[in-house]
């Protein structure tokens, strides 16, 4: 059911990144350049078709200051009103798990507690409060996630962490639906002499005019 | 839908974080559009390690703040370009700069009209430099302007000046589209309404058949 995080990058290619110019240079890695960052990606069995990677975890080691934007659909996800319910009790986070194949929207109560008990598990296998769990979905919309799939993974995902290039690439991938490439940068610059380190992933090709607040 | 993570090890307080992730959420995420479709699951994560060593950032108007928001700005931006750029079926990345406006939000808010314009986006992958619906898409933002101010510019070729339209050179500006279209490119629309010092700018993609084959077979 899994593949290891090395050959995630192999499913799609890379997207070009257009970066503005300004004082800060490009550097290898996505969301694990930061210094206290691990990610992993896999394949867990939530996709309908093929074996690319459908779940991704990214982890700090130390409590980290949270922030987040969400859709303003009124129409929102499950994992989308998880998340602020979580934000507003929580200024941190130590994890954001994420899952492509469902977006587990449109799905009502049973949606909902899909995704508790998904942050649930992954709190107590990484020995964190569950308020400090994130969840994020893409996929199918008016399916629910295909939850035991996604909790025999947690497992494994766990053991994939790492704080490589290859665990931020594998995360990257992992997210995508209809993309047909992989979207992750990181840049370096200083302030007032410390270097600073920030990464990101993104996924997204279509259903996209986003309004988030 | 879009999604993402950003990552940091700056050392920044909640509250402000909380703002510098808004802003460049707006400049970079809220100004991307595919098809005019809002998700119901549209989420950016941003965490901050603070383990850089760095001193704590807490004012937004701190010089090290404005530091942080110009390098946040940037990666939420080169994340937001390659998503427009891999638009389903689309042949080229669409940018489109508003200057002239009263203010940032303002000029944002023309910018992603015209980015979001069937018609106009249509027309690219047409290979058509069609100025009237970049104007039409300017005109209809919800933001008043002259229109005798009015001027638009593909790449470096300007097809309308002072409200009027020029005859500019048609096979050049069509082969501008082309050659962008050919090598899954930028095409750049540049628009001014006036000499208000807001600026904004919008990425969005070509419409092309494809697009309607890819989603007419992702079922719900």
């Amino acid at each position: 059911m899994s593949s290891v995080a090395n050959e995630a990058a192999t499913f799609i290619p890379a997207a070009p990144i257009f970066l503005p110019q300004g004082p800060w240079k490009q550097i290898a890695g996505g969301v694990t350049a930061a210094e206290g960052f691990k990610a992993a990606g896999m394949y867990g069995g939530l996709r309908a078709l093929g074996q690319k990677p459908d779940l991704a975890l990214v982890t700090c080691d130390v409590d980290a200051v949270a922030a987040g934007t969400f859709t303003k659909n009124v129409v929102a996800a499950a994992p989308v009103l998880y998340c602020k319910s979580v934000l507003e009790k929580s200024k941190t986070a130590r994890a954001v798990l994420i899952n492509a194949g469902q977006a587990n929207a449109a799905t009502g109560d049973a949606g909902y507690q899909d995704v508790i008990d998904c942050s649930n598990a992954l709190s107590k296998l990484l020995q964190v409060s569950p308020d400090e769990i994130l969840i994020e979905s893409t996929g199918v919309i008016g399916q629910r996630i295909k939850k035991e799939p996604l909790l025999n993974s947690l497992p494994k995902l766990i053991s994939l962490l790492s704080t490589s290039v290859e665990g931020a690439d594998a995360a990257s991938v992992a997210i995508t639906t209809t993309d047909l490439v992989s979207k992750s940068v990181a840049v370096e610059f200083e302030v007032g002499g410390t270097r600073i380190r920030i990464g990101g992933m993104a996924k997204g090709s279509g259903m996209i005019h986003p309004n988030m607040g | 839908t879009l999604l993402g993570v950003i990552t940091t090890d700056a050392l920044v307080d909640a509250d402000a974080w909380r703002k510098m992730v808004q802003i460049a959420v707006n400049r970079s995420f809220n100004q991307i559009t595919v098809d005019g479709d809002t998700s119901t699951n549209d989420t950016i994560v941003a965490l901050a390690s603070g383990l850089s060593g760095s001193n704590k950032i807490s004012a937004l108007h701190s010089p090290e703040a404005k530091q942080l928001q110009a390098c946040l700005d940037a990666v939420m931006q080169g994340l937001a370009k390659s998503i427009a750029w891999d638009g389903e079926g689309a042949t080229c990345l669409i940018e489109v700069s508003v200057t002239g406006a009263s203010s940032e939000a303002e000029a944002a808010k023309i910018a992603r009209s015209v980015a979001s314009s069937s018609l106009t986006k249509a027309a690219i992958y047409g290979r058509d430099p069609n100025w009237g619906r970049i104007a039409c898409a300017a005109g209809y933002a919800g933001i008043p302007f002259d229109s005798n101010a009015l001027r638009i510019a593909l790449g470096d070729i300007l097809l309308m000046d002072g409200g009027q339209p020029l005859s500019f050179d048609r096979s050049a500006a069509s082969n501008y589209l082309k050659e962008a279209g050919d090598a899954h490119g930028t095409v750049k629309i540049q628009i001014s309404i006036g000499d208000g010092p807001g600026t904004g700018v919008a990425w969005g993609c070509d419409l092309s058949y494809d697009y309607v084959k890819i989603n007419a077979e992702y079922t719900t």
